[in-house]
């Protein structure tokens, strides 16, 4: 683990005698190593150690009888801060529906998360509508529709000859007639460099302007993650991420890049298949994850 | 990627060992790639920068073993392909490409609907197959996919199919009864035919990050691989993790998946993957 790596060379370090700035910068290499390999990008990853060499420099580290213990706490401290501090929770309108539109690469979970948080906000006694928002994937709506119905929640579809904007649209007006107050839209993955798709996903928005536009991401996504989160941001300024997929092995790097470059809060980690497996997002056990 | 300089300094390498680090390749692959790359650089007394790129490209392909890995389909048939990955990563997709590259060459194609639990997982794999124009073998949702792989085998027979191909249900690597799942599956088409599958095709995100190197290694644990499909090589990420699973499991990569259309499946190419990696 890095806390048994970073004794070791603090140990090593140590044996010369009283720790010096410089014996704490070789020491941080177990840090930075750390983070590599938990996938957390590589610029970032630059950014970060600057910040945590700042306070690692300082006399409670060289000073301290556990220095590796300080610098590990610090390097927590410095991730919990990043990734933490606000609310797991959805954007709510001041007069419903509240819309949220969900979004993210291909096969990253968003059709999945989408009937999870309908089910987690009926629970929260909301009246949620499902949208199949997917006109291309092979079986999409169909998708859609088997989860609604394991879960006896009402799915919108208008087939896949209308276009996302449109659904949208006659889903969000739907909603309303029928005293729906959280309108969730599943929408067909894209590459975010697609111009196209990214187009569309933006007339969607400009169609019903939703309350909530949820970035869907993989928790295995490796140092690509900065660039997805970048231009999504950029194109549809989001309100949140959800990270998915937690309940494999993924140190889920993702998740500290994708927050450090865009800002957005994650909100929610998916944790399993079965749709009721979302939680709301917890930045310290996320910390202790990255680190190993 | 790499910036035009006129000497072979530090910064050089420094670049580049971002640049395979930012590939997905991992820090202590890139640490030792760049080593041997200095050590190239001595010995063959380059002076010019703008040739040490192209050398570590040179490097890179050596490591990915050179010849290309085709698939093994001049068996006497059926030959018997099993797909299987984690969640999502393009399995479905990738056996609709697949299907269609083999009908394209002549082959006699069917496809075994495995995957019985995902919702519409059946439904996605049947779409595929009528647009393909192939057979597909399927139970209700539900039902053991064991049985399914087994009766698609025994269509395959029946039919005089010279290519049966498998999809399974997306897994993560670490639900050991699902691992048992995959490995019954496998068991059940080698009871049939002894070489059965004769391919064991594991699906790789190319967006995936170190991870991908826990998922070759228990999926290979659990079924013996043969090859890797690496997916969505028309995104940004660059798939560099499978240099390290080459290196450490020796599995190679047989296909890349460049899209999600019928036609969006490519024989790997270790060349242009290592020139990829620095544009
Ligand atoms: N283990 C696990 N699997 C998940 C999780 N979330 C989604 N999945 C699985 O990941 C796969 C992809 O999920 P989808 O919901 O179809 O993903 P998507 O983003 O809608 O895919 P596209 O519409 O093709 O872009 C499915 O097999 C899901 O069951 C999770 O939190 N854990
Ligand atoms: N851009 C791109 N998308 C791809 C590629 N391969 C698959 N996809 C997309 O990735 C998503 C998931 O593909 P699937 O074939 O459903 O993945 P899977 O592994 O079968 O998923 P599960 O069965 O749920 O585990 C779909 O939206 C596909 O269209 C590719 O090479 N490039
Ligand atoms: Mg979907
Ligand atoms: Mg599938």
């Amino acid at each position: 683990s890095l806390a048994e790596r970073l004794q070791d060379a603090f140990k090593k370090l140590k044996s010369k005698g009283k720790l010096n700035e410089s014996d704490v910068d070789l020491a941080l290499k177990e840090v930075r190593r750390a983070l590599l390999s938990a996938d957390v990008n590589f610029q970032v990853v630059k950014d970060f150690m600057k910040r945590v060499r700042e306070r690692a420099v300082g006399h409670d580290v060289l000073d301290s009888l556990t220095p590796a213990q300080q610098v590990i706490k610090i390097v927590h401290d410095e991730l919990v801060g990043l990734m933490g501090g606000e609310e797991s929770k959805i954007n709510m309108a001041s007069k419903p529906p509240t819309v949220i539109m969900m979004v993210g690469l291909q096969g990253a979970g968003k059709t999945t998360t989408s009937a999870k948080l309908a089910r987690l906000l009926r629970k929260q006694g909301r009246k949620p509508l499902l949208v199949a928002g997917d006109i291309y994937r092979p079986a999409a709506i169909k998708q859609l529709e088997v989860l609604g119905s394991q879960l006896d929640m009402p799915v919108f579809s208008m087939g896949d000859k209308q276009r996302p904007p449109a659904i949208a649209r006659a889903a969000k007006e739907s909603a309303i007639n029928n005293g729906q107050d959280v309108v969730i839209i599943d929408t067909a993955g894209r590459l975010h460099i697609d111009e196209e798709l990214m187009e569309e996903l933006f007339a969607v928005k400009s169609e019903i302007k939703p309350d909530e536009i949820l970035l869907v991401v993989d928790a295995m996504t490796g140092q690509d993650a900065v660039n997805v989160a970048n231009t999504f941001n950029e194109r549809l300024e989001l309100d949140g991420v959800v990270l998915t997929k937690l309940d494999g092995d993924a140190r889920g790097g993702a998740a500290l890049s994708v927050k450090a470059v865009t800002g957005r809060p994650i909100k929610f980690v998916g944790i399993g298949e079965k749709l009721d497996a979302l939680e709301t997002f917890h930045p310290n056990r996320m910390a202790d994850r990255i680190l190993g | 990627l790499v910036k035009v300089r006129k000497n072979i300094d530090e910064s050089l390498y420094e670049e580049l060992e971002e640049i395979m680090i930012e590939a997905d390749m991992g820090a202590d692959i890139a640490i030792d790639l760049v080593e041997n790359l200095r050590g190239e650089v001595r010995q063959r007394k380059i002076k010019e920068a703008v040739e040490v790129t192209p050398l570590l490209q040179e490097l890179i392909q050596d490591v990915l073993g050179g010849e290309n890995q085709a698939l093994m389909l001049n068996v006497p048939g059926p030959v018997v392909v099993m797909v299987v990955g984690v969640n999502g990563v393009g399995k479905t997709t990738t056996i609709g490409k697949l299907a269609y590259m083999c009908k394209s060459q002549g082959q006699k194609v069917i496809i075994g609907a495995a995957d019985t639990f995902r919702a519409a997982a059946i439904e996605q794999l049947e779409i595929w197959g009528h647009r393909v124009g192939v057979d597909v073998i399927k139970h209700q949702h539900g039902a053991d996919p064991a049985a399914v792989a087994y009766d698609s085998l025994q269509a395959a027979k029946a039919r005089n199919a010279d290519v049966l191909i498998i999809d399974t249900a997306g897994r993560l690597h670490t639900k050991s009864n699902l691992m048992e799942e995959l490995k019954k599956i496998y068991r059940v088409l080698r009871r049939e035919i002894p070489e059965a599958p004769h391919e064991t095709l594991l699906v790789l995100d190319a967006t995936t990050g170190q991870n991908a190197i826990s998922q070759a290694k228990l999926f290979n644990e659990a079924i013996d691989l043969t090859g890797i499909v690496l997916t969505k090589l028309d995104g940004t990420a660059k798939g560099g993790v499978i240099i390290g699973i080459n290196e450490s499991l020796n599995i190679p990569v047989k296909l890349i998946g460049i899209g999600e259309g019928l036609d969006d499946l490519r024989v790997f190419d270790a060349g242009e993957f290592a020139a990829a990696l620095f544009t």
